[in-house]
């Protein structure tokens, strides 16, 4: 199945 | 000092109602922009992003910028206290750890006071590049939310392809499977129900359908919503707050195999 991406490796933190 | 009053009460309620079932806690941050908040949800898979401009506000002031931490639930609960049809002022002082929340009916015969404790929340900011898009969808939201239903009572996941044909919400699950295809229709009258696809790229990408439904608790707030999607990038979905500003979610995709 694929996998559930994360919003952290798309958007960096400030 | 920071106050806010907003004649239009019930637009804080839907907002609230929107937002509390994918974020626990969040910082409002408070400047003389607006009243906003980014906030992911404890998984860290979806984020949100509400900004709720000062010129959309009857009245505004906010001497500093700051942030007010506030608990999502417990805001939503001291909004059930107000009317539909209530005028609501947001105050704030410097240094203290509470907020008042007054709710005043239309023909003033009822006023309520309402105190809530604020909290401490770490939080950093998310940079959100601006991108341009392969694809971006704009329909009715009513439509969206009755997609996104009808489709999890199948699967688990949406998989979205915009191609020529149009947008196609497909999903797979173990009783069967199903797929909705929307085709452009902006000849109609009425610019709420149109569907428009403005497409640079074809895009297929696939999406946690639980996360997605939680983003139609906003389709009050707006009769259109816009979906923008690009190639392994999170989708935004996005519900114009007329006036004044915007809901917008932004959803990490599923990825490989």
């Amino acid at each position: 199945d694929p996998k559930q991406g994360n919003i952290l490796s798309f958007f960096k933190r400030k | 000092m920071f106050e806010l009053r907003l004649v239009q009460g019930s637009l804080l309620k839907r907002v609230i109602d929107a937002i509390k079932d994918l974020v626990n806690d969040a910082n409002f941050d408070c400047s003389s922009t607006g009243f906003s908040l980014q906030a992911m949800d404890s998984s860290h898979v979806a984020l949100v992003a509400l900004l709720l401009r000062s010129e959309g506000f009857e009245h505004f002031r906010c001497d500093r910028t700051f942030s007010m931490g506030m608990s999502i639930a417990n805001m939503a609960k001291m909004l059930k206290c107000a009317s539909n049809d209530d005028i609501i002022t947001i105050k704030a002082d410097d240094g203290t750890d509470t907020v008042t929340f007054m709710f005043e009916s239309p023909s003033q015969d009822k006023i309520s006071d309402i105190e809530m404790k604020l909290m401490d929340i770490d939080s950093d900011h998310l940079g959100i590049p601006d991108a341009e898009y392969d694809a971006i969808v704009r329909m009715p939201s009513s439509e969206f939310s009755s997609i996104c239903s009808s489709l999890s009572s199948i699967g688990d996941t949406v998989t979205i392809t915009v191609s020529k044909q149009g947008v196609t919400f497909s999903t797979k699950g173990d009783i069967g499977s199903g797929n909705i295809t929307c085709r452009q229709n902006s000849s109609t009258e009425k610019p709420e129900e149109a569907t428009i696809i403005e497409m640079k790229e074809p895009v297929c990408l696939t999406f946690a359908l639980k996360y997605i439904t939680t983003f139609t608790k906003a389709t009050s707030l707006s009769s259109q919503v816009t979906i923008s999607l690009s190639s392994d990038m999170p989708v935004v979905v996005e519900y114009k707050i007329a006036e004044m500003g915007h809901v917008r979610y932004y959803l990490a995709p599923k990825i490989g195999e």
